[in-house]
């Protein structure tokens, strides 16, 4: 399952 | 957050902690590669821009603020407070092989066309290979202060960390970040054969050599 991405990761 | 995320996020910045006590102590960035260390500014210039517009949380934006500013801070110790301990002909590996790539495949791999996601994905891309030629020169000259290994583990760890969160957050919260991953398999690669040294001589007492 790909879901989109929030960027909250470093 | 999950326990591998935030060991790694804390292996990262003890790594640039490393790195700084490195510098000031023997007040010489001999060994470093300012190629390198001008890579990961862009890279985190280029990934952390969002945190004026986008707030994840005091712990994210703290992280950000720290990277930004000590890898500047770096640059400049390289640069201006430590030049003549910096020799550029060893630092030969061409960055514009590396940065223009990555500009293409942010262009065709991106989650959106926007210029954020393009200029998120270039840093990731950028991040993967940002330590080649730091590698590549430890290969021409064979050899590494203890504190620099040290520092490279650092870092590598903070790769090899993210792998298990991803499989972590894949089961738990049922996220993917493709882009991600597969940049961060890439870059987590790059630094076997560093591991290979750094866990049968220097964690053994020995001098970090490459066979000649």
């Amino acid at each position: 399952a790909v879901k989109p991405v929030s960027h909250d990761e470093l | 957050m999950n326990l591998f995320r935030l060991f790694g996020d804390l292996s990262h910045l003890a790594s640039i902690l490393i790195l700084l006590h490195k510098i000031q102590t023997t007040r010489s960035c001999r060994g470093i590669s300012f190629k390198t260390q001008a890579l990961y500014v862009t890279v985190f210039v280029a990934r952390y821009l969002d945190l004026f517009y986008d707030w994840v949380s005091l712990y994210n934006f703290s992280m950000k603020v720290f990277f930004i500013s000590s890898s500047i801070y770096i640059l400049y110790l390289m640069k201006v407070r430590f030049r003549p301990t910096h020799d550029p002909s060893i630092d030969t590996f061409r960055a514009e092989y590396l940065v223009g790539p990555c500009v293409v495949l942010a262009l065709i791999f991106n989650y959106k066309f926007t210029f954020p996601e393009v200029l998120w994905s270039f840093s990731i891309f950028l991040e993967s290979v940002a330590i080649l030629p730091q590698l590549f020169m430890l290969q021409r000259t064979g050899e590494a202060e203890t504190i620099t290994t040290h520092y490279l583990a650092a870092l590598g760890a903070y790769r090899a960390l993210y792998i298990p969160n991803w499989i972590y957050r894949y089961f738990s919260e049922g996220v993917v970040d493709p882009i991600a991953v597969i940049a961060g398999l890439v870059q987590t690669a790059l630094y076997v054969d560093f591991f290979y040294v750094y866990f049968t001589k220097v964690l053994q007492g020995q001098k970090f050599e490459l066979p000649a």
